[in-house]
């Protein structure tokens, strides 16, 4: 069991520091495990996992001083580098890219698309960017009768041809 | 291993039943606030076996039961079907190709879980969704308004969620 | 004191219901003080102040069942009832309106404009369509040096003579 | 009463002393995820006498000076300068028409304030805002991410709102 877990977080501090450099180009991001008695009254048998983010141009950063759009980047990292070292087969995602602006929207649509194959992404959103990564896009509303109605329709994509060429 | 369709009835604002029908590569779901988007991502943990109210915004297990709107009375009970695509056999235990796995409550009442219209008990719904990476905290189910939570947490909470993953 | 209690709520108590009206047409909002022992362990002497929204078509739902959208709805109508009530100087709000849809903001737009004069306000921002209510607008930006840089500039409104007119 | 400028120096991302002067109407700051938007709102209740660094986003209060970038040494001290016009006579107790309210740390120092030059104590300080109407509990200021807390909040507390503002 120990040796899985390092064998899972080799792989999960690999991912983040890739994807981290998608999401923070020019930065970085990087996991690590927690020094013995670095997070106070430790039990000490069990080191934690510390994120560590550094945005493009700043130092690294505490984690509570940085802007809402660049924690909702870092937990997006984590989230896709735990996803690619254990898949899981689908993702709903509900509106986790709500504090970001639209370039950081752009990478995470980016980043979407690029794993579009490997799992099953079901994603939630008000934002009309977010819909660039669709495959099939899904209408919710509501009548005047308090009843949701659903509609559906499968989106071309003909500029992913483009975009791969 | 693809999740196929999501069908509702007197689940939260869906009194009718309603399909959704997902086809392959990346879905987006939107709509005006309030529509009920957030609604379908409720069902989706219910069905997979959630015993917490307030992970699905209720208070009572009976809240997610439609509650009446203009002219239409409130629903007397409501289920929500998870369809799954079993094409690549990741279900081992199973030899079916499709596997449905449905969650039913009547007002005041318990739930029930069904596999494949065969009723089981919730342990045997929840291992067999673990088994296929599912259900196990839901890390892949991330609510409205949570995704920071990953960043405020305790480095030993991350780690939990590793292990989990492992 | 308790008397002036009661006259700050009654005064919260009605802009409340004004607020709700512009945020939820259609539907309505309204405060009112807690039965004595309705919420649980109460020391029975000072009743809370509860929230009901019924947003358009719906019936009067328990707070924690809406959406994320209409719950940032009820919580602006409830800071901007206290404001009315008894008014602070200035107010700053940043990415309140994050969970709103394009409407809605339109709607929270409208507010901030209809009691600009009686307040001042300073609204934090990442949506294009929040700038619509600005009088002044002001950009922060931050290079490669990590350091934030600030311009600012006024913002004609000629649209608004047309909109009183 | 009217807030005509907030001054910084050394505080978070801001090295270089810069005034943000404030017009009359409507204000709205916009920026990109990170350009130090929301540092200006920590700017604000950290001068109004903020005591818990948790409010500011930091762990630690010596966090809010400029922790240094490229080419750029960290500050070993920070200020921020609230200027209002007090145009209306509405701070009864000062007879000018315009007040600056300033506070300073030094590194691993202690704070200090002044109004108009004049060194005071914090609790001076805080009384002659809470007779303007600010400070106190700053209902005033929403910070990100928490406008929703009225209605998750329990209605005793929301009670305290209301009594605070009366
Ligand atoms: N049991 C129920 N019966 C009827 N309607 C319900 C029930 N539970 C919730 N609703 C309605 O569903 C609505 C919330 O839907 P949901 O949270 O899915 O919206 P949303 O599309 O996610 O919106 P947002 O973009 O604001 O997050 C509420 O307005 C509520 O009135
Ligand atoms: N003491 C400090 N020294 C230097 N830089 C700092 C300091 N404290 C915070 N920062 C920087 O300020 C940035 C955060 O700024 P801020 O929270 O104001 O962004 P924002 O414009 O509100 O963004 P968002 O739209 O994502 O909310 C962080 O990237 C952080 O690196
Ligand atoms: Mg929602
Ligand atoms: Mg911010």
């Amino acid at each position: 069991v120990e040796r899985r877990f390092e064998e899972t977080f080799g792989a999960v501090q690999q991912h983040f520091a890739d994807v981290a450099e998608t999401l923070f180009p020019g930065g970085e991001g990087r996991l690590r495990l927690s020094e013995p008695d670095e997070d106070g009254p430790d039990d000490g048998s069990e080191p934690g996992v510390e994120i560590e983010l550094r945005p493009a141009g700043k130092r690294v950063t505490k984690l509570s001083l940085l802007s809402g759009g660049e924690k909702a980047l870092g937990a997006i990292s984590f989230l896709f580098a735990l996803f690619l070292a254990r898949p899981c087969p689908f993702y709903l995602l509900d509106e986790v890219e709500a504090a970001l602006d639209d370039t950081n929207i752009g990478r995470f649509v980016e980043l979407l698309r690029r794993y579009a194959d490997r799992a099953q992404f079901i994603v939630i959103t008000h934002q009309k960017r977010t819909m660039e990564a669709a495959d099939s896009l899904y209408g919710v509303t509501m009548g005047a009768d308090g009843v949701s109605q659903l509609v559906s329709r499968r989106v071309p994509r003909a500029s992913r041809q483009a975009a791969v060429a | 291993m693809h999740l196929s369709a999501i069908k509702l009835r007197g689940f939260k604002s869906f009194p009718e039943p309603v399909e959704v029908r997902l086809e392959r590569g990346v879905a987006v779901v939107v709509g005006p606030n309030g529509s009920g988007k957030s609604n379908v991502s409720d069902a989706l943990l219910w069905a997979s076996g959630s015993l917490s109210p307030s992970e699905l915004r209720a208070e009572k297990p009976d809240d997610v039961l439609f509650a009446g709107a203009a002219g239409r009375p409130a629903a007397d009970w409501c289920e929500v079907e998870l369809l799954f695509d079993n094409a690549d056999g990741q279900f081992t235990e199973l030899e079916f190709s499709e596997i449905a796995i449905t969650r039913r409550l009547h007002r005041g009442g318990e739930g029930q879980y069904l596999v494949n219209k065969a009723t089981v008990r919730r342990t045997d719904l929840v291992e067999l969704l673990a088994d296929v990476g599912l259900g196990g905290g839901h890390s892949s189910v991330i609510g409205q308004g949570r995704v920071e939570e990953i960043l405020s947490s305790k480095p030993e909470q991350r780690r939990a969620l590793l292990e989990e993953a492992a």
